[in-house]
């Protein structure tokens, strides 16, 4: 069968692994390997839950604007209190 | 707010502190004064007392150290992670580190240690990061000048130590505004290249129409040299400048950059010295002309040969039926204008000269 599947960009990957290391550290995204489908849903989770802080539009996904606030300089405390 | 879980702090109320090493970037004098000065910023507001050491263990020992710093929480060279500091407790609990790769200043030309120290002691003493984007424990760096604390900041901090029994004079912050709140009003709306931008206080909310909701960003945080309070603005498609107007002066924006040569005065548009404020502006895009209303009157400034049209000021009731009194803000679309006045906005008929409905004015935001 066609599959429509294509390998991510680096671009995307880049910011895949800006994302994962931010909610990893500021909101306790468990890190080590897990199942794709488990860790795929953390991390929307996650995405989801730092959009909720920063008062952002909550989709989940990692558009621009999430992706320009996890850039921008900040403290190294977590922002969930656990 | 929020605190640490179980609302950790300190048991007593006379703190101790050491700094135990100095960034090169800043003379040691400056560094003990910014220090010094941010935990007074906590001071000043509840009971807590802070008592300098020079050597041997204190409640918060304070340093500089880059990438990994002996607590197995390194920092990440220049940018990104500036500080942390950990919650109080023995131990490692209240020390605050400081990421020596960061460029420290005394002003904004880099990070200003004061602010990020006064940000770090605040988690020192409990506090955990808080959601208002004008609080000082909110998590994003931003340089701002003035009194540091919002009112959400010394609620939080009173919350757990209760006020300072002398309390000192403070001009906290206001709070970020609640766009749902029935009573909202606000201070400017204009258009920018498809978003709609509105002013409130130090805020502006910026609606895209792709986004369902409205992001709320500090004034500040975008334009450092625009002023926290922003009276007027509209956008000028033709020219693709949105005009900013604080006071007498005025600033223009192209995008979201502010273009070379402003702030000018408001009067080199050909208002009279006497008027030192305008309340709203809105450009028509179908006339070409841009309507400018200060107090109960309102002036026509042609855009194309950039003078203020002849026979103004006019009475905004007498052009306006049903908007009786003054204007905070006004919007202009598909022949509409909207006048924002208090908690509501009037969708005027440009061409039957009519209201036509009344709303909240945040219905705009989807209240």
């Amino acid at each position: 069968a066609q599959s429509s599947a294509k390998p991510l960009s680096s671009e995307d990957i880049d910011k895949q692994l800006l994302a994962e290391k931010y909610l990893r550290r500021f909101y306790g995204l468990p890190s080590g390997l897990q199942g794709s489908r488990t860790s795929s849903n953390f991390l929307q989770a996650k995405i989801k839950e730092m959009q909720k802080f920063f008062k952002l539009e909550v989709t989940g996904n990692l558009d621009d604007n999430t992706l320009a606030v996890m850039k921008e300089p900040r403290c190294g405390v977590p922002d969930i209190g656990e | 707010y929020n605190h640490f879980p179980r609302h950790l702090k300190w048991e007593n109320n006379n703190v101790t502190f050491r700094i135990v090493n100095y960034t090169p970037d800043l003379k040691k004098a400056d560094v003990d004064k910014a220090i010094r000065r941010a935990l007074n910023v906590w001071a000043d507001v509840t009971p807590l007392t802070f008592k300098k050491l020079y050597e041997g263990n204190a409640d918060i020992m304070i340093s500089f150290g880059s990438k990994e710093h002996g607590d197995y929480n390194p920092f990440d060279g220049p940018g990104g992670l500036l500080a942390h500091a950990y919650p109080p407790g023995q131990g490692i609990g209240g020390d605050t580190h400081f990421d020596e790769d960061e460029q420290w200043t005394k002003d904004s030309s880099a990070y200003n240690l004061f602010i990020v120290a006064a940000h770090e002691l605040g988690h020192a003493l409990g506090m955990s990061h808080s959601t208002d984007p004008g609080a000082l424990m909110y998590p994003i760096y931003t340089y701002t000048t003035g009194y540091p604390l919002a009112e959400d900041d010394i609620e939080g901090i009173q919350a757990l130590y209760g006020p300072n029994p002398n309390p000192k004079k403070v001009k906290p912050r206001p709070d970020a505004p609640k766009k749902c709140d029935p009573e909202l009003t606000f201070d400017a709306v204009t258009e920018l290249r498809g978003e709609t931008i509105i002013f409130k206080d130090r805020y502006y909310w910026r609606i895209h129409p792709q986004m369902v909701e409205p992001e709320l960003t500090l004034i500040k945080s975008t334009w450092p040299s625009i002023p926290n309070k922003v009276d007027a603005a509209y956008e000028n498609p033709e020219k693709d400048l949105v005009i900013i107007f604080s006071g007498i002066r005025m600033w223009a924006l192209n995008g979201y950059n502010l273009v070379d040569g402003y702030p000018k005065y408001i009067h080199k548009l050909g208002l009279p010295k006497s008027v030192r404020k305008i309340d709203a502006a809105v450009h028509i895009k179908d006339t070409g002309k841009t309507l400018l209303f200060t107090d109960e009157d309102y002036w026509s400034y042609d855009e194309t040969t950039e003078t203020m049209d002849s026979g103004y000021p006019r009475s905004i009731e007498d052009d306006f039926p049903g908007i009786e009194d003054e204007v905070d803000a006004a919007a202009y679309h598909y022949g509409y204008l909207y006048f924002f006045h208090e908690h509501l906005q009037y969708e005027y008929s440009y061409n039957s000269k009519k209201v036509f409905r009344i709303q909240r004015a945040n219905s705009i935001l989807n209240c």
